[in-house]
Parts: structure tokens; C-alpha cells; sequence
């Protein structure tokens, strides 16, 4: 899947890509002052082409725990299954529904996307991208978006949530690529000094149809360097 | 579940009641529901209502009690809303929601078998653009409703010259249902599908209701101008057509910082080069880009001829983004170059002289104080140009570009980043690229006249009006003269309107169409609007006064305005509020909201 993030300090956007094989679960948000977790388990292609090329993952599955209001929320390309103490919810992506519960509301709109707003919290988008279900390779995937970020605590780690503090970053030593629409650079984050490439992503958290080009520097190789640690650092054994 | 909201609810009516009277719309929404189920349900009313608008009243009726929405001052209300909160209990917001509207929510638990009625109201004033009052209702019941209907009845002393109805809901099929009629001063819109048309499809439950409903009219003009009076006060009305355009000088002032660059930059070149095609042979522009360089496109303003449009053509398209953004001396050096045109007589004696600065950003290089630059501008500028600045995207202070152009004779307008923006941009342009009169000023009697609006506008535009009111104190006063001044084209102008107030008042109280006395209304929240809008660039001890007394008003008159709340208390003893979001906040820009994200495609 690709990472975005935005940086509105320096106006700007990192990115990066994490490849790792599907099935895969990875942590993207841990705090563990409000007790709230998103895992997020990686699905491929249908059919794996043998030409030696790294599989791109997606997004097929996410977990959302909330322990302080005892809440799961597991979120396939299928349905939406909130889990409350003992009862169970379950919905479909075909719901246009607006939930409101102690703490937390969830909006669910028809095939786009579900937004889900904790009180005091972040608020959470999961855009659902559909394929057409004959296609020979590809399936639906889902996207992540976090809004109002700063509403978390700052012991919030993750593959998305170190990012929710701000970053700092410098750009320099911009360089014509062998791609002439993606110049490369010379970055310093984090005291680690990297090989960079300007590239545009797309941010379907506004239009969850088109989306929107974002333009961001990309950090190669599972974003070595910018991340904290390594990136199967972050795999963990379940959803919840 | 019991949480979800729209199993076991029957919405069985919807009614959109409009009424528009001289340009000042009163609108009522009416939901009725029934909880179909065997237990107790809660029930959502969620409605989006024009930015522009104000909310006058809100009442819900349970099992024949009603509940009606209390206007107080907003830290009043707020006190009662956290003891709400305190108690565990949620409350429903106005919440902005897109580029025009803002979401009006409420819901409330009703037993089973229970019935439910809402009723919201709300008023605004419609602005002319391009030619056209428009009027937006948005369309989105949450199910099928048995009887749904938008009633529109405009009444226009000056007779109605056109009306259109539209809905981005409705296709071919459907034109059909939405049935308009117009005669003289009057004109109707209904639009009354049955359940079977609402359908997306044969024997399918969801409602292709979903979207925009416009009204679009314009009135007839016999004179320049049209006065009206009732009960004290009056309204002027203020449109000539038919007049010589005003030659314009502009200098676009573009962000071509690194954060420009990708669609942002290219939707912007769009949008330039296609004002470009519009501008007229006698107006005279130039172009400034900036980023932590100043770059003029040229060392003057030059004329719009072919030739030079089409270097400018050329230069637009060569722009490339890089860079911080020095807002300041980019500013300075565009008021510079303005002032030596002016002094060197290189421009037209009679003209317009305008600045346009587009940023998607705060200031990162050269002065990054705001306040002082906004001094520096306003020094600069000394009242003699208009400043517009054109805000794109999210990652800038509003308030500081809003207060700048405002202290400059200008607005401020934000630009969504959307696959839309360089038509954004571009109609944007088309609002001020025609000026026709300039230094306008309009007079009433003065020792018969007090609490006017404001009566001194920089520009009139082709295709917008001036609307000016205020209170009629002289009770003895037999006719009522508006004189105004302003500087043409070619040479000064004036224009004068009489009218006999007992005919005037008698001919509008004769109409049917008229609700109350709607003219203080007009007044009321114009004012209100323009206290508001000073505010935003007033010192301290002014700016204390100017919310006083538009506090004032907001509470006498009943508006839901951004200094007051409107506070229902629900049968559980929920209090829920309804507040008016602002466009920005000086919070938001201390933490803005960040969106990171995971995503494939």
C-alpha cells in the first residue's frame, strides 16, 4: 500500500510504499492513551504473475479497537461488523447509515466511504475502492485516511501514527531523474540522509471517486529511514 | 440495532416551502415521521442550508408537544449546552458541510408508535451574480417520502423577466415534474415527485432525490434603480444596465511556491490562460509571480493587445513552481508598479485598478509577521486599489488574507482544491471583470433616513446589484428621493429615484405574497451581515462595538448568526444547539487538520 502524509508545517506531503505479502497484518495507529488500535491486514492480486517483480499489496481488511468504550470495529471490502461489548452490529458497504453511540459516530455512505468520528478523537474515512469483479487480476481494496490527527496523544506510534506529531524535514539538491517528471533529491530526516524522488499520489479522502493528485517526495525501499525502526517492525500476529 | 436511524422509521412527508419577496428568501422545511417499530426509535433530521442563510426558528412536535429552538447570546447558550454534556448527554451542531452549505442535525428518541414533526426555518438574501438571483435548496431525504414537495413562490414588485428551475438530480424523464409558472410580478415553482419517480429503479427502495435544487431569476429593469417601503423602512435596489464598461487595470499576483506545484499549478495556468481570452483590448494587465523571488512578467502593465495576450499565453504556460513565499514583497512591488502606470499616465484616466493574489499558503520567506504585513499593504495601497485574494486550498490563514483584502476594498475567496478549480478561478474573474461604475455613492434624505446600510461601494459590476436599506424616521415624509453619484465610463453620472411611500407601501401590502414586514427583516440581516463583516478588520475597542450591536440585532430579529446559539430542549431534557460555523478560525490554523493516510491505486 502506499503511504501518504502531510506535513502542513512545510506544506508538503511524504510518501512511501510498504511491500510486504499478503495476509500480512500491520499496526498503523497505536495509542495507548485513548486505547485506540488500526490494524490493517494487506490482500495482493488474485493471480501472483511470476516475473520476479514485487507484488503490490493493498488494504483488505482493517481492525479498529477502541478499549475505553469496549469497542471493535472490523471493516472488509465486504461488510462493516461493529462489535460492542456483547452485541453485534453488522452492516454492508450497500448501507447509507448515520450511527451515533456514547463517544463515538459512524457514517457509512453507500459504496464510498465510512467515516467514523471518536469524541475527542481523531476522526477515521475508510474509502472503499471497487473493482470490477470479473477483472482477471485486481480485487477491492480499501484506503485509510486520518483527519484532525492532532487530537491523539503524542505516545501515539504505528506505521501511520508517528507521523501524527510533526516532522521535521529537509529537502535539498534537487536533480534531474532518469525520469524527467520525477526530479530525485537529497533528503535529511530524522538525522538519516536520503536519496528522495518527487512523484504525485492520489488522496481519494475528499473524492473517494477521482481523488486528488498530491504531489510528495517519496522515500524508497519500504520508507527506510523515515519510519521508526524497520518496517516489519510493525507487523503484528492478528486484527485485534 | 436501535442506533441505526433509518430502520423501522416512516418519513412520510417532506415539504420545502419557499417564499421570496424582493430578493429576501424565507424558507420552511417540514419533516413528518413515524416510529413503524415496536420500540422506541430515534429519529434524524438532517438538513443543508445555504452558508449565507440564517436559521429564524426550529421546533419539533412529539405526539402533538412542541418543542421550540430558543435564539440566546452564544455564551449563554453555551453554559446550558455543557450542563447538557456534562450530563452525559449529546448535542446536534450546524456543522459546515460543503462549499455553499452548512448541515443542520437533530435527532430525538420517540416511542413506538409515535409520530414526529420537524420544522425548520431559515432566511437569507439573495445576491445577484452574472445576471441572476439564485437560490439553493438541497435535496436529500434519507428515504422514500410518501408525500415529498418544494413549493416556491417568488414575488417581485419589478415584475419577474425570467425564472429557471433546475435540479442536478433530475434526468430527461423527469423534467416533467417540476412544474413553473410566471406572470408579472409573480412566479411558482413546484416540484412534487411521487414515490414511484423518486425511485432509482422499478421496486427499488433507494430515492434518486439526491443533489441540488436551483432557482434561478432575474428582474425586469425599467429604471436603475427600485425603491421600496413598508412600515418605516426601506429598501434600494440598485442595477443600471445598459451602460459603457470601465477600462480595467489588473495585475494577477501568483504563488508559484513549491507547494503550488502538480494540479494546483497547472489548474491555476488553466484558469490563466483562459482569462486571458477574455480580457478586453482597452484594459491593461500584467502578471507577478512570486515565490521567494519577486518576477514580474513584465516591468509595466501593458495593453491587451493581440499580441501582448498572446506573450502573456506563452508566459503562462512556462510558469513552473518552486520555492517559499514572500507575500509581502510581492505585494509592495505590485502596488509600485501600479503607482508609476498611474503616474506616468500610461493608463486611461478613467479606469479601474484591481490586484488579484492567488496563495496557497502562509508567508515562509522575506516578513512573516501578518500584521505587519497587512500594515505595509494598506500603506501602500492607500484606498486606491481593490485587493482580492483568491485562497486555494486549506494550508493558509483565511483571517489574515480575509482582513488584508478587506482593509484594501476587496474580498477574499476561498478555491477548493477540486477538479473544478480552475472554473473557480476563471468565474471568479468573470465577477469583477466588468466594471461599469466606480466611486459609487447613494444618498437619501438625511434628516428623514438613519440605521442605512452601507451606502459607498468602489465598483458596481455588470450583472450584480447594490442593495442599500435603512429606517425612514420622518413620519411625515410624502415621497422618498435616492440619489447616486458614481464616475462612468466616459464621465460622472447620476441617477435619481422617487416614489410616493403611501402608494409604494399600499401597492406591496396589497400582495398576498408578502410575509410580514419583510423589508425590516432585509435590513436587519444585511446589517447584521455587514457589522459582521467589519468586524473582521476593526481594532479592539471597535471591534467590541460592532459585535455588541450586531449581537443585538441578531437577538431582537431571531438570526442563528456566529454570536448567537440556538438551544432546543429535547422530551429527554437533551439540550442540542445550533450554531453557525464561520469559515475559519484562528484555531484551526493553530492545529490544521492533517490527513494521513494508507491507500493503493
Amino acid at each position: 500500500p502506499h503511504f501518504l502524509i502531510d506535513v502542513p508545517q512545510k506544506k508538503d506531503h511524504l510518501c512511501f510504499n510498504i511491500n510486504l505479502d499478503p495476509g500480512v497484518v500491520l499496526n498503523l495507529v497505536n495509542d495507548p492513551d485513548t486505547g485506540i488500535t488500526v490494524n490493517g491486514q494487506l490482500v495482493g492480486k488474485k493471480k501472483v504473475s511470476n516475473n520476479g517483480q514485487t507484488q503490490k499489496t493493498y488494504i483488505g481488511k482493517l481492525g479498529i479497537v477502541n478499549t475505553q468504550l469496549d469497542l471493535k470495529i472490523e471493516i472488509t471490502t465486504e461488510k462493516i461488523t461493529l462489535q460492542n461489548g456483547r452485541k453485534t452490529a453488522t452492516f454492508t458497504w450497500l448501507d447509507t447509515i448515520t450511527l451515533q453511540k456514547e463517544g463515538l459516530t459512524m457514517e457509512i455512505n453507500r459504496e464510498k466511504n465510512l467515516v467514523l468520528s471518536f469524541r475527542d478523537g481523531a476522526t477515521f474515512i475508510v474509502v472503499l475502492h471497487r473493482v470490477w469483479k470479473k477483472h482477471p487480476l485486481h480485487q477491492d481494496f480499501l484506503g485509510f485516511y486520518t483527519l484532525d490527527s492532532h487530537k491523539v496523544s503524542e505516545h501515539t506510534h504505528g506505521l501511520l501514527g508517528q507521523f501524527f506529531q510533526h516532522i521535521d524535514f529537509e529537502v535539498f539538491d534537487i536533480r534531474p531523474g532518469s525520469d524527467p517528471e520525477k526530479p530525485h533529491a537529497t533528503m535529511i530526516v530524522k538525522n538519516n540522509k536520503l536519496t528522495v524522488t518527487r512523484v504525485s499520489e492520489k488522496d481519494y479522502g475528499k473524492d473517494p471517486s477521482h481523488g486528488t493528485i498530491i504531489p510528495c517526495w517519496f522515500i524508497h525501499n519500504n520508507g527506510t529511514g523515515l519510519i521508526d525502526g524497520a518496517h516489519t517492525d510493525y507487523i503484528v500476529s492478528n486484527l485485534f | 440495532t436501535n442506533d441505526v436511524i433509518f430502520s423501522g422509521i416512516d418519513i412520510y412527508s417532506m415539504k420545502i416551502d419557499s417564499k421570496v419577496t424582493s430578493r429576501f428568501a424565507h424558507n420552511v422545511i417540514t419533516s413528518r415521521a413515524v416510529n413503524r417499530a415496536s420500540v422506541s426509535k430515534e429519529v434524524l433530521f438532517e438538513v443543508e442550508l445555504p452558508k449565507t442563510a440564517f436559521i429564524t426558528n426550529f421546533s419539533m412536535t412529539i405526539d402533538g408537544i412542541t418543542y421550540l429552538g430558543n435564539i440566546k447570546e452564544k455564551e449563554a447558550a453555551k453554559k446550558q449546552y455543557e450542563k447538557a454534556v456534562s450530563r452525559g448527554h449529546t448535542a446536534g451542531l450546524v456543522k459546515a458541510s460543503g462549499r455553499k452549505t452548512e448541515k443542520f442535525t437533530v435527532s430525538v428518541n420517540i416511542a413506538a408508535a409515535s409520530k414526529v414533526t420537524f420544522e425548520l426555518t431559515y432566511e437569507e438574501l439573495l445576491k445577484r451574480h452574472l445576471g441572476k438571483y439564485e437560490m439553493l435548496i438541497k435535496v436529500k431525504p434519507k428515504q422514500l417520502v410518501k408525500e415529498f414537495q418544494i413549493e416556491a413562490n417568488i414575488f417581485e414588485p419589478q415584475g419577474i423577466s425570467e425564472l429557471e428551475a433546475l435540479g442536478s438530480f433530475i434526468n430527461n424523464d423527469l423534467t416533467q415534474t417540476i412544474e413553473k409558472s410566471l406572470s408579472g410580478k409573480k412566479g411558482h415553482v413546484s416540484f412534487k415527485p411521487t414515490i414511484d419517480q423518486q425511485r432509482t429503479c422499478e421496486n427499488c427502495s433507494t430515492s434518486f432525490l439526491d443533489g441540488d435544487f436551483t432557482l434561478k431569476y432575474d428582474v425586469k429593469r425599467d429604471s436603475p434603480g427600485n425603491l421600496q417601503i413598508i412600515s418605516g423602512y426601506f429598501v434600494h435596489f440598485f442595477a443600471p444596465a445598459n451602460l459603457p464598461r470601465v477600462p480595467k487595470n489588473v495585475i494577477f499576483v501568483i504563488d508559484i511556491s513549491h507547494s503550488m506545484l502538480g494540479q494546483k499549478m497547472e489548474q491555476t495556468k488553466e484558469a490563466l490562460l483562459k482569462i486571458l481570452d477574455d480580457v478586453k483590448e482597452n484594459d491593461h494587465f500584467n502578471f507577478i509571480l512570486f515565490n521567494n523571488r519577486i518576477i514580474p512578467w513584465k516591468e509595466y502593465l501593458v495593453k491587451a493587445t493581440l499580441d501582448n495576450l498572446k506573450e502573456a499565453q506563452k508566459f503562462v504556460q512556462s510558469i513552473k513552481a518552486t520555492g517559499s513565499t514572500n507575500i509581502n514583497d510581492a505585494l509592495i512591488r505590485t502596488v509600485e508598479m501600479m503607482n508609476e502606470a498611474h503616474k506616468e499616465k500610461v493608463l486611461p484616466e478613467r479606469s479601474s485598478s484591481t490586484v488579484i493574489m492567488l496563495t496557497d499558503g502562509n508567508p515562509t520567506s522575506g516578513e512573516l509577521n501578518q500584521g505587519k504585513i497587512q500594515e505595509n499593504v494598506k500603506n501602500a495601497i492607500q484606498g486606491r486599489y481593490s485587493l482580492y485574494n483568491l485562497a486555494f486550498g486549506y494550508d493558509m490563514d483565511y483571517n489574515f488574507l480575509e482582513k488584508m483584502a478587506l482593509e484594501n476594498n476587496g474580498l477574499t475567496r476561498r478555491i477548493y482544491e477540486d477538479s473544478d478549480s480552475a472554473l473557480q478561478l476563471q468565474s471568479f474573474y468573470d465577477e469583477v471583470a466588468n466594471p461599469m461604475l466606480r466611486a459609487v455613492q447613494l444618498h437619501y434624505p438625511i434628516n428623514a433616513t438613519s440605521e442605512l446600510t452601507q451606502n459607498n461601494f468602489n465598483h458596481y459590476y455588470d450583472g450584480s446589484e447594490i442593495v442599500v436599506a435603512g429606517r425612514i424616521i420622518d413620519n411625515d415624509l410624502n415621497s422618498f428621493t435616492a440619489d447616486v453619484k458614481a464616475q462612468g465610463a466616459n464621465n460622472d453620472v447620476t441617477f435619481t429615484e422617487q416614489v410616493d411611500i403611501e402608494e409604494t407601501a399600499k401597492a406591496l401590502h396589497d400582495q398576498e405574497y408578502i410575509f410580514g414586514d419583510y423589508i425590516e427583516r432585509l435590513w436587519a440581516y444585511l446589517t447584521i451581515q455587514q457589522l459582521l463583516e467589519k468586524r473582521i478588520s476593526a481594532q479592539e475597542e471597535k471591534r467590541k462595538n460592532l459585535a455588541a450591536e450586531a449581537l443585538e440585532l441578531s437577538l431582537k430579529y431571531k438570526f442563528v448568526t456566529p454570536l448567537t446559539s440556538m438551544v432546543v430542549t429535547k422530551p429527554e431534557d437533551k439540550a442540542t444547539i445550533a450554531d453557525k460555523p464561520v469559515e475559519d478560525t484562528s484555531i484551526q490554523y493553530s492545529y490544521p487538520s492533517r490527513a494521513n493516510s494508507v491507500d493503493g491505486d
